[in-house]
């Protein structure tokens, strides 16, 4: 399964739709301090069902909605799609809930509402945070720590103590 | 399960042992259990010899030297069980060119299997890459995302 | 005493008024008495806003954009009670060009009543130097240094 | 007052004598990861008395004495000279104990023994710590922690709690 596409609207400094296709291989994100590079990774982490704002870099999870810039007023909602390809488990999930079988692409989504009021989707269908864990889990992405690197984070691997480094194997095992 | 983390632990060891030669261009690493009879709680510690340096702890490692050792331990528990993709930002900041050679090095032996998204500042990095996106802030405070195409 | 913290406060909050403002090209920043009835015991927070983005918490900016805000603050306190040397291990590490180019022009203000002693990977930093010293490691685990004259 | 020259034999990755003069205006260290340019930084703020194991990033003090490596063994100490001109403390300092007044250049040095057993020297003759730093005080180094910037540290001042970004001001007032 691969990353296909991601859109990204209202969320931090990408107060416009913004997109962004993946192919396979590697994909370079670059431009000057603060343009927004890193915000891009949080959009993924936050799509993907990121739970905890201090890793969001924020201090309420409010804080991840474009909140305005010298020419432009904040936005009313954040808001996030993910694509997938060649998701394995997809076929399986979808059909409990009757969608054909054999669909291989699946989109998840996230909205939060300045009243603090959000939703996760998928295929644009409201849906619950538990889904999108499941299909992920299925799916082989999981919740693995080590599969994504926020920036000034590399070093913690080292300096974890025995016991957090442990963690981290038997997520693997 | 007491054998399943065994497995998973001495295949990352193997596999820490090669990544990490691989990034320090020699040398060993290797995870040591801090209470070997007991499989199931131990703590893990990490042991790192850059070539022709002594065994010493890891925190008396350069700021490069750390942020290439933990490469090197993430790199080695990502190969016993690959994510379909990996998001990395900046990680390569501290790095030196030669050592960022070697990190691009093992991308680009990891790259058909998993789908990289990097952050970067170094043009040594963007090299590798299939597709490179700049993200600009004409308008204050405004990002926008604009596509080029390398390869 | 008192008095003499609210003086060091004000002078060192204009001073970091200034700082911002040279390193980010524009905007704002100050230091915030979190409790203003209680000169002697309050704790101190900082605002800041680059140039064309809306005030908010310093946590939210960029790894660049917090590495050059700590720099304001902390050449801020400089100007106030400059010491005769200051030493900075790789400072400019998570800066892009147009932001260490900044950087380097504060330097220059500063190097007059100042010493510097810096240690770097990045060329623009080394190109204000008045001497360089390079670090090698030839015969692994052993330093040595090399004089290079610049200026 | 202005650093002038730096002499290190025994500590970290220098086992053999290495020296590095200072001019006024800057100096530039550089070269690639590992070589030993933060170990020079921790010489300097070794010898002016730094007491913390963790911010010299050892488990013990004797972690500071050249280990060894591949081709060479050990050495029995650490010692570590730096040396100072135009100090205005040095004249009042070293009248009270003999030295010629006007006198306005000085070094300070310290010795760590593999034994444990550590010396501190002004001009070459053992003294206590604490006339150390009382010298620097004098002379308006002090105990400046925004004058030393250690590598990754730069961030912390803006991550500190309110009442530690308190002290840093109070040690400027
Ligand atoms: N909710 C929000 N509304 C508006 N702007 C925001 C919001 N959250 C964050 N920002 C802005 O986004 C910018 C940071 O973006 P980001 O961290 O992506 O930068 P970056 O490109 O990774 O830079 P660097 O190279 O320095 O790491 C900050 O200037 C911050 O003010
Ligand atoms: N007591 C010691 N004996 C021998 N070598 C030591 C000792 N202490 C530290 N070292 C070595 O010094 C090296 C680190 O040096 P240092 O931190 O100065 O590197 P650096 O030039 O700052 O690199 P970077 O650019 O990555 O920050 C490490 O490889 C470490 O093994
Ligand atoms: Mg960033
Ligand atoms: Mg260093």
């Amino acid at each position: 399964m691969r990353l296909n596409q991601l859109r990204i609207s209202g969320f931090k400094s990408f107060p416009e739709q913004a997109e962004i296709a993946f192919d396979a291989g590697v994909t370079a994100i670059v431009g000057p301090n603060g343009c927004g590079k890193s915000n891009l990774i949080d959009a993924i982490t936050w799509v993907l069902g990121e739970q905890s704002v201090r890793s969001l870099r924020g201090e309420r999870m409010e804080d991840v909605i474009f909140g305005g810039s010298d020419g432009r007023r904040p936005t009313a909602t954040a808001e996030v799609r993910l694509r997938f390809s060649n998701v394995a488990a997809a076929a399986t999930m979808l059909n409990g809930n009757g969608a054909p079988a054999g669909e291989s692409n699946i989109e998840v989504g996230r909205r939060l509402f300045r009243s603090g009021e959000s939703e996760y989707l998928i295929d644009g269908r409201v849906c619950r945070l538990r889904d999108i864990q499941d299909l992920l889990m299925d799916s082989g992405v999981g919740v693995k720590a080590y599969a994504i690197v926020e920036q000034g984070k590399i070093g913690h691997i080292l300096s974890a103590r025995p016991l957090e480094r442990r963690q981290l194997l038997e997520e693997a095992a | 399960t007491r054998d399943r983390f065994k497995q998973a632990f001495e295949a990352i060891n193997a596999n820490l042992q090669q990544t990490f030669s691989t990034l320090f261009g020699g040398g060993s690493a290797s995870l040591v259990l801090l209470d070997e009879a007991d499989l199931l709680e131990s703590g893990i510690d990490i042991i790192a010899q850059p070539p022709g340096k002594r065994l010493q702890s890891v925190q008396l490692l350069s700021g490069g030297e750390k942020a290439l050792a933990a490469m090197a331990l993430m790199f080695a528990v990502f190969k016993y069980k690959p994510s379909p993709f990996c998001l990395l930002d900046e990680i390569d900041a501290p790095l030196d060119d030669a050592n960022i050679g070697r990190f691009v090095e093992v991308l680009r032996g990891m790259q058909d299997e998993t789908q990289f998204v990097l952050v970067t500042h170094n043009r040594k990095t963007m090299e590798i890459a299939d597709r490179l996106y700049g993200v600009t802030m004409e308008e204050p405070g405004v990002s926008k995302l604009v596509s080029v195409w390398l390869n």
